[in-house]
């Protein structure tokens, strides 16, 4: 089955 | 100071209505461009970006940028107060540590006022890059409420598959399998009902059903949604008001 991928690491911190 | 009148406050009730179920506070960030909120869920999973442009408000007056913390429970609860057809007033102090909130109806007989209690939330703001989608799907939100709502009786994850032909959202799970196509039908006589799809390439992604179930609580406040997918890119789910938008990003499920 698949896994939930998380969004850490697409969103840059500003 | 801000100061923000919304002729329409039901508006306001439905957006709290769209995103109180994914964060439970979240800064309210008010510049003179107008209302911002960005927020991810705790999973780390979703995030959710709200912007209630300045010319949706009249009158908008905000001096100096303010982060208002709000406990998104707490201000659906109080909107709960707040009628329909209300006008609704927000205003805050630069030193903020209350929201106050004025609701008028219609007939201008009847002003309840409120204040809410602020808090400090310490946020990490996101840079979210300017991304070329593979391919975008625009289409009817109720029909996309309908399809979310459908497929969760068959599994937790639906996987979208586009084409320049049309989109194909399937479930598999224990009881059996469903699929829903949408042909792309941009001359259909209602236009509200058209799906149109942008495409630069195939994609095929599979994402978590109780996130979108969760999306497509912001239905009521716009006809249409655009889905947008990459390979490996979080998914955006974007619902555009008269005066800004609630976008939603959700991070794809992996390897089957």
């Amino acid at each position: 089955t698949a896994t939930q991928g998380r969004l850490d690491g697409f969103f840059t911190m500003t | 100071m801000l100061e923000a009148r919304l002729q329409t406050g039901a508006l306001l009730k439905k957006v709290l209505e769209a995103i109180k179920e994914l964060i439970t506070d979240a800064n309210f960030d008010c510049s003179d461009n107008g209302i911002a909120l960005q927020a991810m869920d705790n999973s780390h999973v979703a995030l959710v970006a709200l912007l209630l442009r300045h010319d949706g408000f009249e009158p908008y007056r905000c001096d100096r940028s303010l982060a208002l913390g709000v406990n998104l429970v707490s201000l659906s609860k109080v909107l709960r107060c707040a009628g329909n057809d209300d006008i609704i007033t927000l205003k805050a102090d630069d030193t903020a540590d209350v929201l106050s909130l004025t609701f008028e109806n219609t007939d201008n007989d009847r002003i309840s006022e409120y204040e809410l209690k602020l808090m400090d939330i310490d946020s990490e703001h996101l840079g979210i890059p300017d991304t070329t989608y593979e391919a975008v799907v625009q289409m009817s939100s109720a029909e996309f409420a309908r399809i979310c709502k459908d497929l969760q009786v068959l599994s937790d994850s639906v996987q979208i598959d586009v084409t320049k032909e049309g989109v194909k959202f399937g479930a598999k799970g224990e009881l059996g399998s469903g699929a829903v196509t949408l042909k792309q039908n941009g001359n259909v006589d209602k236009e509200e009902e058209a799906t149109l799809i942008e495409l630069q390439q195939n994609v095929s992604l599979n994402f978590s059903l109780k996130y979108l179930v969760n999306f497509t609580k912001a239905t009521p406040l716009a006809s249409r949604v655009s889905l947008s997918m990459s390979s490996e890119v979080p998914l955006l789910v974007e619902y555009k008001m008269e005066a800004g938008y609630i976008r939603y990003y959700l991070a794809p499920k992996i390897g089957e």
